[in-house]
């Protein structure tokens, strides 16, 4: 970092070193940076989806959210609030997120593990498939909100006056000759020319999975037209992983500190 | 310990304006003495120049800043002094040896927001507590 004085004339103080750290000093303090931010390693992602598809974006949103409350305590939630929705088109975060923010210690969003889409089971019935790593949660980490965010766009003319019956279910256990048994989470009626992201309570499943990664078996969604007839995801307008960068389906997990963090001695 | 008359005079001398003949004002601190009091530098963090861009979506870099500088008596020349860091200072007088002055440390610290990604390409926004320092005292 750099070194200077708090009436701006440059004056290096007589204590400090002033100089560019060797490669040697420069691992050590970023080994202490590390060390402060809670990390055992530097991360490597890989980034090969694109640094900037949705769950960054939504993150950056809430990190913005975050750094204006910073400089601006006066400024009502409800005002800044207004401002992203004028802001951006479409908003990422909503007032309900902003509410979880304030109370959250940490916030973490998941990208989809899925290499591939189920569009059409044996039975006939169209269903996608979703999964999240939530093996790497920090210790004495609790999930008090999450939430699965699906973005939909408006459909094609076809479906244009329907209405679509969407369904969210948690996969309970998979069988290899069978569908997998599920447990529904939320059925939402939507409107064909419906456009945005839709946000789904997955709480009570996230932390199930915290708590026991073996019975993380991911999410599946389904979707009816309006007459019963089984369409997929796509039809209905809900962005999969051949969308737009953007409009990504993903997770996110908003979590408390149950635990003091102590750093080990070294 | 004082006799109630000194007492009283030292009463009177903090709390009324003082002249230029009467008493140590601010002023009558040399330079150097502002320079070495114990303060507030900066000093700014860069993830950046660590090499960090790939993996820390934003900061680029926070001003951690620190303290440093003495705590000699008066104390009421710096900033933030504790009540048990005159007692402290005192007792540094009176035994230098093996006595040492007050710390000059943070008092007030703020928390500042880290925004990266985990080795899975998930992303965490995660607060930090005490990061930065908004202010130093002597304790």
């Amino acid at each position: 970092g750099s070194n200077y004085s708090l009436d701006g004339n440059n004056e290096v103080h007589p204590g400090f070193i002033h100089r560019r750290l060797r490669t040697h000093e420069k691992r050590e303090m970023q080994k202490e940076i590390l060390s402060i931010l809670g990390l055992p390693h530097r991360p490597r992602p890989h980034l090969s989806h694109g640094k900037y598809n949705s769950a960054p974006l939504f993150m950056l949103d809430l990190y913005n959210t975050i750094s204006s409350e910073e400089k601006s305590q006066v400024e009502g939630m409800l005002d800044r609030y207004q401002s992203m929705r004028t802001t951006q088109s479409p908003p990422l975060a909503t007032y309900q997120e902003t509410a979880f923010l304030n109370d959250a210690d940490m916030v973490m969003s998941f990208v989809n593990l899925v290499e591939y889409d189920r569009e059409l089971s044996p039975q006939r019935r169209h269903h996608k498939e979703f999964k999240f790593n939530l093996s790497q949660i920090p210790e004495g980490e609790a999930v008090t909100a999450a939430e699965f965010r699906l973005y939909k766009e408006c459909v094609s003319r076809a479906f244009r006056n329907d209405t679509f019956l969407l369904k969210v279910y948690q996969v309970v256990k998979e069988h290899p000759d069978r569908e997998a048994d599920l447990f529904l989470l939320e059925s939402r009626r939507l409107w064909a020319a419906e456009e945005g992201w839709l946000e789904f309570d997955i709480t009570a499943t996230s932390n199930l999975w915290v708590m026991s990664p073996v019975h993380n078996l991911g999410l599946q969604i389904s979707v009816e037209t309006s007459s019963g007839q089984s369409i997929s995801s796509k039809e209905a307008g809900l962005v999969g992983r051949d969308g737009a960068l953007e409009k990504q389906p993903f997770m996110v997990a908003f979590f408390k500190v149950s635990e003091v963090h102590i750093r080990s001695a070294r | 310990s004082t006799g109630g008359k000194r007492r009283q005079q030292n009463r009177n001398r903090s709390t009324q304006p003082q002249d230029g003949s009467r008493g140590p004002g601010p002023a009558d601190y040399n330079s150097s003495d502002q320079k070495t009091a114990c303060r507030r530098h900066e000093l700014y963090v860069s993830f950046r120049e660590l090499g960090w861009q790939d993996w820390i979506i934003a900061p680029e870099g926070y001003a951690a800043n620190y303290c440093d500088g003495e705590c000699s008596f008066p104390l009421n020349a710096h900033m933030n002094a504790t009540n048990h860091a005159i007692v402290q200072t005192l007792v540094h007088l009176m035994n230098p040896e093996n006595v040492p002055k007050p710390c000059c440390a943070p008092t007030k610290l703020h928390a500042i927001s880290v925004l990266y990604f985990d080795d899975n390409s998930n992303v965490i926004l995660k607060k930090y507590k005490n990061m930065v320092v908004r202010a130093c005292g002597c304790h």
